[in-house]
């Protein structure tokens, strides 16, 4: 059975997509078989991220690993009930292909609630929620008090994974592991940062989430768009000039994978 | 005729609700009647932000400038084609109202290619499209080649754009004008800033948007938003001690408006 791992926030922009890139290349580095789907059916940034890849090593002619894809199709049929039906076909015959010959499958969702999205958060072993260091990204997990800072009750992402969990029990499957993660952390703004940090601890043990270590803003996680690569292809493409900043990315994404606890993965 | 101005990028995360947060503010301090519309029905933070305001001047006494809502909801019918008509007859009803009393009616869109959002596009006299001073965000305006850092064709976004104005042609209305802003800038980066500011200054031309100066990465524009406020309420709420990155924040929210060379606004 495939471990499922389900990148997910409503909230646009929160680093879903950067995450998942960076997690398909770390657990195909340590030797796993990957599978990737992208269910952001518009945008599809993780397959632009996967194909500028593939054009690189065709290119380049440089043999980097690819994790194998999961290619869905929005419905066409004008009944709400029918599109769901069908969508709903076409996402486990997905997942039942890449179970074949995958360790883990990755599934990148869009910044909207979409009926792949709600599906893919009741299909996850492990939800992982990226999230800028910011309390407009928070608001999305839950309400605050703005004399408090107490938590006055869960938003409307918060309710969806929880909706999720309930699907998720009601079928027999194992529990999800949600983990909460920020992203595009700056040095500077500690005050804020304490502010969030405060908030996610607090409404940690109410939504059943745990915190994990995230990733700093460095423009190592963006500007090898272009050409599908990511600092762990450094050494391979003969850029392994390895500076401060980029030691540092590596530790935080080698951070995040042992905090994730996979089955199978030593980091 | 109010001026329509719309905040739209589908990619998520870029920008528009704060810089449409901040806008409002500034056209209402430059002693414009603003009316506000958001389109992000489900995560609604910029009515997230203006009611996190409303209940601050409840609580404190102090008085301070809110725009007028209009209010949207999304239609129940199952048939596409009812549901787009139901939304079309609310958006042209919420339109017309605001109209009686703005002088600009402001709608935040949200991440995603909603039929609401589609209207509002339109609907535009002036489009801001903030992006991220990412070549990830750039993805959805142009694809670029890897290896020269042309421009390769558009992308879902600028057609997106495209059909809009093709729609606004046919109805006979003045031409929409598309500006483009980057967001979160940071002052290190110089090389990556360089490589996006390329490519937009290539592109610009060729799906006719101009691109107007933007915000840098600055707390100031998201820690007040528990309390609804942004910068330029400061000096009213008595917390006027403005420290150098706040007069900068000023500075480039007004530098942004006299860009957008609205219609009897004075900067
Ligand atoms: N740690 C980071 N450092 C620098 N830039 C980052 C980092 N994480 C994300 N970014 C940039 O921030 C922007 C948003 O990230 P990303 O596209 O991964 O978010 P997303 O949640 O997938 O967005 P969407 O909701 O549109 O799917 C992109 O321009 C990306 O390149
Ligand atoms: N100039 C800035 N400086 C600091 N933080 C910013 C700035 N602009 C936006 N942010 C933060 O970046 C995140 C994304 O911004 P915002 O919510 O305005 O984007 P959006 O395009 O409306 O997103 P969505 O697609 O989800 O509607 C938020 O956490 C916001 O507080
Ligand atoms: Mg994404
Ligand atoms: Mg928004």
């Amino acid at each position: 059975m495939a471990h499922i791992i389900v990148l997910g926030n409503e909230k646009g922009g929160s680093g879903k997509s950067t995450t998942c890139m960076h997690l398909i290349a770390a657990l195909q580095r340590a030797g796993k078989g990957v599978g990737a789907i992208d269910l952001d059916l518009r945008q599809t940034s993780l397959f632009r991220y996967l194909d500028n890849r593939r054009a690189f090593v065709a290119r380049e002619g440089i043999a980097l690993p690819e994790p194998e894809r999961g290619v869905l199709a929005l419905s066409t049929r004008d009944s709400q009930a029918d599109a769901l039906a069908e969508e709903e076909e076409n996402f486990a015959a997905v997942l039942n292909r890449l179970d074949q010959s995958c360790d883990f499958i990755v599934i990148d969702c869009p910044g909207a609630h979409t009926r792949y999205a709600r599906m893919a958060h009741a299909a996850a072993d492990t939800l992982i929620t990226p999230m800028n260091d910011s309390l407009v990204d928070f608001d999305l997990l839950a309400r605050l008090d703005p004399a408090s800072g107490d938590v006055l009750g869960p938003s409307v992402y918060a309710e969806g994974v929880w909706k999720a969990r309930q699907m998720r029990m009601k079928a027999g499957l194992k529990p999800l592991d949600w983990v909460v993660l920020r992203n595009r952390m700056a040095h500077v703004n500690a005050h804020n940062r304490a502010r969030v940090g405060d908030a996610l601890t607090e409404l940690a043990p109410r939504i059943q989430f745990r915190i994990v270590p995230g990733f700093s803003e460095r423009v190592i996680f963006r500007e090898l768009f272009l050409n599908g690569l990511t600092l762990l292809d450094l050494r391979d493409v003969g850029q392994g000039s390895l500076n401060m900043s980029n030691l540092a990315a590596r530790q935080e994404l080698r951070d995040l994978l042992r905090a994730l606890s996979l089955p199978n993965v030593k980091v």
